[in-house]
């Protein structure tokens, strides 16, 4: 095996840059983050708000959930509710100077980890197919 | 780094098995599969047919994008199609005798890839989070 070091390999190199990446603001309405979600094809994406800075993810899931009233599905609350009041706020994020190494524990848990720069804005996304391409190439180039 | 040779490690090792793993039937109509999916927090699951052989995935993104009508959400439709109308059925599978080695090339591309007996039964998956754990602990521990 090669001289595999994660911690020599900064997450720049291979994020998916800040302009490639999908996402929605606090005050959207759910029906319109529901309509990002479906067109782009992710299950969740990072919830920024007007400066930038990240505050949290919104899957699928959490609008999803919204639906289900007591007795049936509703769509109603798709239009009632933001971003804001369901996303999901506690979520792990690296720096921009973080490597593989920094990455890596945080992509056990969840599918991608967005890379903040110092003003807390996003600047990136590091994913797990990335992660899985880096290591694939390592073993099998 | 030590010898981490991935087609040495079979997959049933860290498998889930079957049991544990949600799935939904062909026939199931999408309202139901939609539940199955929102009460487990999976974004996509495996559909069986009625001999537990593997006939695909359905996501949650395949049922919710049949709910965007031409001007509005119409949650009809979840009443009445069903699993088999919207699931992807072109999707690779491994055999239970493959290695991390046959899996690593299908997760690049899958968040999870279902294990087959040679009578096309699914036995278990083996997922992304079980290969990073696996990447994670090789290099540190
Ligand atoms: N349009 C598409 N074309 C081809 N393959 C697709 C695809 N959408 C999803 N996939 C595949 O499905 C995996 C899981 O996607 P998911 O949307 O659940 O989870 C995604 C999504 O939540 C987020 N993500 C990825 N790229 C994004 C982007 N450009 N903008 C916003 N979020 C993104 O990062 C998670 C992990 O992404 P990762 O690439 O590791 O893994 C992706 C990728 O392998
Ligand atoms: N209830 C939960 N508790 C804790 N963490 C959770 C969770 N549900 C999801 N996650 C986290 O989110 C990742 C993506 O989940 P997703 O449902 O999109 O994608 C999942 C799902 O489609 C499928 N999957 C995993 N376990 C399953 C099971 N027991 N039954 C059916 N499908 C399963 O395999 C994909 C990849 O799973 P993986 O574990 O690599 O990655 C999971 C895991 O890290």
């Amino acid at each position: 095996l090669t001289h595999f070091d994660l911690s020599s390999i900064p997450v720049k190199e291979d994020m998916i840059d800040a302009e490639k990446v999908a996402h929605v603001q606090l005050q959207n309405p759910l029906e319109h983050a529901l309509l990002v979600l479906t067109k782009t094809g992710y299950n969740a994406v990072p919830v920024l708000d007007l400066d930038g800075r990240f505050c949290g993810i919104i899957s699928k899931s959490n609008i999803v959930e919204t639906m289900f009233g007591i007795e049936e599905i509703e769509i109603s609350q798709l239009y009632k509710k933001k971003v804001e009041d369901v996303m999901q706020p506690d979520i792990p994020t690296i720096n921009e100077t973080a490597t593989l190494e920094d990455a890596i524990h945080v992509l056990i848990d969840h599918s991608f980890v967005c890379v903040l720069n110092n003003d807390e804005q996003m600047v990136g996304i590091y994913t797990r197919r990335e992660i899985l391409k880096q290591f694939r190439n390592e073993f099998y180039q």
